[in-house]
């Protein structure tokens, strides 16, 4: 059964909008 | 033969044969993008969200992003007039919406639409709601459930605080709420059908 957040790439869409604020933390 | 990509915040649904399904594709991407980032800077401002781990945090995400903007773009949908009024300020018919191939899955979304509007929530109790419904998505690859679940508790109590606080002699908005929740996973399940049918063709 194929995953279909994938079609849309969302994982990835996530991961960066989420990181956006890990990058923040740091500096 | 147009190329038809039938979603509300698709700002070019229709296309003319000569497009590729990638481009199609592409120009779709660019409109569900910036809403999902909304739904993940939304999820930041959850009161306990950040203290869960990060995979799970994805996790809910996933899971729960199509769910949270259904119920965030809920008054594109016209139960009455039976229409949708998609990002792009355009209007369609149920005719029109047809014609898009939009079936089932439409129809279950006008009755989700009608019920939640019909409770008339402020939209405080909109957004808090909204909170509950990502932090009650789907658990499967969640890691720290009990993390989860205590957050969803804690949500779910505050939620019914400020209702019950609002309309105290009113004791049926509540339950009524909570039931929109596997309304929201039934629609969720059929629109991950949608996502899995959508093939670009090599």
């Amino acid at each position: 059964f194929g995953d279909p957040a994938s079609n849309l790439g969302l994982e990835d869409i996530i991961r960066k909008a989420l990181m956006g604020n890990l990058e923040e933390r740091q500096e | 033969g147009a190329k038809v990509l039938a979603c509300p915040l698709n700002s070019c649904p229709v296309a003319p044969a000569s497009r590729s399904s990638q481009e199609m594709w592409e120009s779709f991407s660019q409109c569900f993008t910036p809403a999902v980032k909304e739904v993940v800077e939304f999820a930041k401002s959850i009161p306990g969200f950040q203290t869960l781990s990060q995979h799970d945090q994805v996790m809910l995400l996933k899971s729960g992003t199509f769910q949270v903007l259904m119920v965030r773009f809920c008054s594109l949908f016209d139960p009455k007039e039976r229409t949708v009024t998609f990002l792009n300020g355009q209007t369609y018919s149920l005719a029109s919406l047809r014609a898009l191939g939009m079936g089932s899955l439409l129809d279950a979304m006008f009755d989700f639409s009608e019920k939640l509007g019909s409770l008339g929530l402020e939209p405080d109790e909109m957004a808090l709601f909204m909170a509950v419904v990502l932090v009650s998505a789907d658990r499967s690859g969640i890691v720290e459930v009990g993390a989860v679940e205590q957050l969803q508790e804690n949500l779910i109590k505050a939620l019914r605080s400020l209702i019950t606080s609002r309309r105290p002699d009113d004791s049926t908005l509540f339950p009524k709420l909570l039931l929109r929740l596997p309304d929201l996973r039934t629609l969720n399940n059929q629109h991950s059908d949608k996502l899995l049918a959508f093939r670009i063709d090599p």
